[in-house]
């Protein structure tokens, strides 16, 4: 990726990441699309010997063989078997039946977390600078588990048990499933077995934001990432006959249109379909759209197919607008033809002139890339949100990274806009989603692994969550897009992450398997339920209490009990128990501060200083949340942080009614 | 009903009968085949959980699931891109 590791402050003089050595012996493993393995993002010049511990294979297949891996680029298998039990034979005349990408996707997630570094890197002349991924010195493992027709679960489990015997650090997965329980999500039951074997697991999030309740991958051995903005834009503004002027954003590179305005037409109103504004295939009736630009809603199909539409039904150009689904959350694309996208607020505005004007016209000017935008991040609209579904007394998502207009390698195969008539080939492609910002995460938590070689996948998740940051260098709150106000932890989790922090956390909130089998006899799992995540033999205990607030994440979510039994006072009383493992220097006594934004919600934390004599030791502390009466369906946030002077340990808390 | 779909099946690894020895993959052919003659299994897993996966009617799958050692039938889940 050009610019996040910037953003991201890895460029930094004195970050400790440059200097890391064991980054090389770190592999991280990618269930996607495949893999284009000619990108120069996976070139391996300077890479030593692939580590010792490596067991995987570059597989053969059509397009791709033995010689298509390197030092860098260390594994490559693909499974098909349950995609082809249920749909048949895969079509080679569509797809390569081996690890090759046909989609581009799996070559975006790959080169993101592990790239090497590229120089000259752009799209189309956009985005231009060094392309590196987050890790740039681990290697890569791609497992092919997405097919034209989708990805199968018994294909996405037999790729985790490859990774696992393979010997995988880090496992990324840019997918989901919708909210099955874990017992029945084959990606929650796999990342189970990676963890308990120390593989650190990172999933996206979903980009079924901005409604609540809308998480994947939400199970609290997964690291799950949400998606926030860079500071970077590609301005393209529409400026209309009336003498107005609508920012948009824009990836198109090509002809361009004439200097003078030229007519628009609002799609709706050139179109026999009832969904004519949708810009949907074969909807538009040429002779209205001829030598125009045309505005399109947003909306059911993909954003650059409604521009190849208007294109091919002869129109000039596009303005794309978003409708209150997207708000003002503005995606640039790489369109066939002259188009931009704008907000919902500028899109109604252009649709305004457009219907009421007896002869309406516009002009898009390209205006190319630019940095230093502000404020970012912004949490993306698309972004998944809180609670968690499945269980609201675990906050998620876990973090957020960078999602939006993400520069990365790109297939072949297939052009930036991904459609069948797009004849473009380009080396990087920009796109977005939480697919882009689950692997920053995976890259960011090999760096760590490399760092701290000794650390679990939950300390790595620790120390990237409790450093990362919710405000702006001015104390502002990080802003939502969908709503153009501070965002809340049920849309951030802890924050956005910040690797130079997380690489000195001071303290770590730890979790070993055990504690997750705990976690899930709280959840009062079945006997078979239990087997089927854990695979073992054993049960809960009958004789002991869990609790799923005692589980020791670095974040809490209170869910106040409608018949709450612990009332004082009209008060609730809830009680989490947390364990810090000091992991800084020898010697050190933190203090614990609290913040509730309302006076409904109160935290007392005992002990309210842990002093450490030595590195890993454990100290434990209880919180006591007395909450006062609020609607069902409130929300209350805060934060719990121990600081020694030096580092800050940060837990976002989010207490439900 | 007589359309085969796909079901991951999970076997409990310690309730292996005796006569199997220490051959799983065995066990589950075994298993499957005792409820269709026909199926195949697709993967067979023994690190990310331990069992198989295999296409089946829905009728099979029932009878699967009342044998001793299988722990669950659960139909295959697709999933898509972020």
């Amino acid at each position: 990726t050009t610019r996040t590791p910037e953003f991201l402050g890895l460029e930094q003089k004195g970050s400790m990441f440059p200097q890391s050595t064991g980054e090389s012996d770190v592999i991280i493993g990618i269930l996607d699309t495949g893999v284009w393995p000619e990108s120069k993002s996976f070139d391996d010049t300077g890479m030593g010997p692939v580590p010792a511990a490596w067991n995987g294979a570059c597989e053969t297949g059509t397009n791709f063989s033995a010689a298509s891996c390197n030092r860098k680029l260390i594994g490559a298998r693909f499974f098909a078997k349950g995609y082809e039990a249920t749909l048949g034979p895969i079509d080679e005349s569509k797809e390569n039946r081996s690890p090759r990408d046909d989609d581009g996707h799996g070559t975006h997630t790959s080169t993101t977390t592990g790239g090497s570094v590229v120089s000259g890197a752009n799209l189309l002349g956009y985005a231009t600078g060094s392309a590196r991924g987050m890790a740039p010195r681990a290697r890569v493992a791609v497992y092919k588990v997405c097919w034209l027709g989708g990805c199968f679960s018994s294909d996405i489990l037999a790729a985790m048990e490859r990774a696992i015997t393979d010997n995988v650090n880090v496992l990324s997965l840019s997918l989901g499933g919708g909210t099955a329980d874990y017992y029945r999500d084959s990606v929650a039951i796999g990342a189970f077995s990676a963890t308990e074997k120390g593989i650190l697991v990172s999933c996206s999030a979903g980009n079924a934001g901005p409604t609540s309740y809308s998480l994947s991958n939400v199970s609290p051995w997964i690291t799950t990432v949400g998606a926030g903005t860079l500071d970077r834009d590609f301005p393209a503004y529409v400026s209309l006959g009336n003498g107005k002027n609508y920012s948009g954003v824009s990836l198109y590179r090509g002809p361009t249109l004439p200097d003078t305005l030229l007519p628009i037409v609002y799609a709706g109103n050139a179109s026999n379909s009832t969904s004519g504004a949708l810009c949907m295939p074969g909807t538009l009736i040429p002779e209205k759209v001829k030598g125009k630009l045309v505005l399109c809603d947003r909306g059911v199909n993909a954003r650059v197919q409604k521009g190849s539409v208007v294109k091919t039904a002869g129109g000039a150009g596009m303005v794309l607008t978003n409708t209150a689904a997207n708000g003002e959350e503005l995606v640039a694309d790489a369109h066939l033809l002259p188009a931009t996208t704008v907000g919902q607020k500028a899109g109604d505005e252009i649709r305004k002139y457009v219907i009421s004007d007896s002869a309406p016209t516009a002009a898009i000017l390209f205006e190319g890339t630019k940095l230093g935008i502000q404020p970012s991040p912004v949490v993306a609209s698309f972004s998944s949100r809180g609670p968690n579904s499945i269980t609201p007394e675990i906050l998620k998502p876990d973090i957020i990274a960078p999602g939006v207009n993400i520069l990365a390698g790109w297939s072949g195969a297939v052009g930036p806009t991904g459609l069948p008539d797009d004849p473009r080939r380009v080396e990087f492609n920009i796109i977005s989603g939480t697919s882009m910002s689950c692997p920053h995460v995976s890259g960011l938590a090999a760096l760590l692994k490399a760092a701290h070689q000794d650390w679990s996948p939950a300390a790595i998740r620790s120390a990237l969550m409790t450093t990362s940051y919710t405000a702006y260098k001015n104390g502002n709150i990080i802003e939502d897009l969908a709503t153009g106000k501070p965002s809340t932890p049920f849309d951030h989790g802890a924050g956005h992450v910040d690797p130079v922090s997380a690489v000195d956390p001071g303290l770590v909130y730890d979790l070993t398997a055990d504690d997750y089998f705990d976690f899930l006899c709280a959840l009062n799992y079945t006997a078979a339920q239990m087997q089927v995540v854990t695979k073992r033999n054993t049960s809960c205990d009958a004789a002991k209490t869990y609790s799923i607030g005692d589980l020791n994440y670095p974040s809490f979510a209170v869910v106040v009990p409608s018949d709450s039994t612990g009332k004082s006072g009209g008060s609730t009383v809830v009680k989490h128990t947390r364990t810090l493992t000091n992991v800084g220097p020898a010697s050190s006594t933190y203090k614990v501060s609290t913040f509730s934004d309302n006076k409904s919600v109160q935290m007392s934390v005992v002990p309210d200083t842990l002093t450490f004599g030595e590195v890993n030791e454990k100290k434990s502390y209880t919180v006591t949340f007395t909450v006062g009466p609020m609607a069902v369906g409130s929300n209350v946030f805060g934060r719990i942080e121990w600081s020694d002077g030096k580092h800050v340990v940060r837990s976002p808390v989010a207490v439900s009614w | 009903a007589d359309q085969k779909k796909t079901y991951i099946v999970h076997m409990a690894r310690h309730h292996i009968p005796p006569t199997f020895g220490e051959d799983h993959e065995y066990w589950f052919g075994s298993s499957l085949k005792s409820v269709s003659e026909s199926a195949e299994m697709i993967y067979t897993y023994q690190n990310v959980i331990h069992g198989f996966s295999t296409r089946l009617t829905d009728q099979e799958a029932e009878s699967l699931e009342k044998l001793p050692g299988i722990v669950s039938v659960l139909p295959e889940l697709k999933y898509e891109l972020h």
